[in-house]
């Protein structure tokens, strides 16, 4: 045995005009949920019981896109989704279309934990949301001013295409390509 | 998208994912943080998260094949991860992930044009390390 190990990600962004203030906010924040991960490891708490802990650390910082602070859908509404998987005997749970549960990963483990399926979503898996007791919250607790601005400017740059931002100045200096368009047009994720 | 990956002192692995998808997104689109076998696996050899284009990481499978060529083919941890981000992502995906290995490996890939948001990760051993990489 090799003894423990952990990583965390707060998403593969593919903006590289990303502020230094914003990667230093990052940097911060990534170091205080790897911190709180090392020291339920150091404890003797269990891997599942780790990545739980740190991906709700992650969803109430608004900082990254999950929880609080998540990309917006074309509607301007936030639709959360998570996962969570224990190696040991292969359990899982999943869950996606939240709009008011407040940390998706630990619904995720209760429909791994408490129902007798892997993977729930939209009013069923808010059904069950409630019926465990988790805490809700209302949709604008998930919505930032940011993400309302980056989808006015989607909207504003194509009215057709989803899933995309508008090309900022990345574009001529990085002219890879991401399914035919420029990445540049790729929210930062 | 966040993600973390874990191995206990017992050498059990776990990984979690979490999205909020992606800006102007269909209302319903469904991503890959969600999938198990796509943005998310873990097994009693390691454990994986992915970011990124979900599109692409759904076609190609990433969570599960990095175990799949630990367990079918024998490669290490970091190989795997590397075959993954080399081979998987045909059609131009641009993603990246985190895995940890029952041993306490750690590895990282990526093939979009950094982590800009970042990865941080920690080893038993005294490892740390906390980045935005590119």
């Amino acid at each position: 045995m090799g003894g423990w190990a952990i990583a965390v990600h707060g998403g593969a962004g593919v903006d590289p005009n990303l502020p230094m203030e914003r990667q230093e906010e990052a940097k911060k924040l990534l170091t205080r949920c790897l911190n709180l991960g090392i020291s339920a490891l150091r404890t003797g708490a269990s891997a599942v019981d780790v990545v739980e802990l740190v991906v709700r650390e992650l969803e109430t910082d608004p900082l990254f896109n999950s929880g609080r602070g998540s990309a917006l859908t074309e509607r301007a509404t936030v639709e959360m989704e998570a996962s969570i998987m224990d190696g040991h005997g292969r359990r899982c749970g999943a869950v996606s279309g939240l709009t008011k549960v407040k940390n998706p990963v630990s619904l995720a483990r209760l429909v791994m934990e408490k129902s007798p399926h892997s993977y729930l979503a939209f009013s069923g898996a808010e059904d069950f949301a409630k019926q465990q007791g988790v805490e809700m919250v209302e949709n604008d607790y998930f919505i930032t001013e940011e993400n309302v601005a980056m989808l006015k400017l989607a909207k504003e740059t194509n009215s057709i295409l989803f899933d995309y931002r508008i090309p900022c100045s990345a574009e001529a200096e990085f002219p890879i390509k991401m399914n035919g368009l420029p990445i540049s047009v790729y929210a930062p994720e | 998208t966040v993600g973390c990956v874990a191995v206990d002192s017992n050498g059990r692995c776990a990984a979690a994912t979490s999205t909020g998808g992606l800006m102007n997104k269909m209302s319903g689109r469904i991503g890959d943080s969600p999938l198990i076998g796509a943005g998310t696996y873990a097994c009693d050899v390691c454990g994986v998260s992915c970011t990124g284009e979900g599109e692409a990481i759904i076609r190609g499978t990433l969570a599960r094949d990095v175990a799949a060529l630990m367990e079918y083919k024998g490669l290490s941890l970091e190989g795997a991860v590397d075959f993954v981000i080399k081979n998987r992502l045909d059609g131009g995906g641009k993603a990246g992930l985190i895995a940890v290995s029952n041993q306490g490996e750690v590895a990282c890939g990526f093939n979009s044009v950094g982590m800009f948001r970042g990865s941080a990760s920690a080893s038993q051993g005294g490892f740390m390390e906390v980045g935005i990489w590119e």
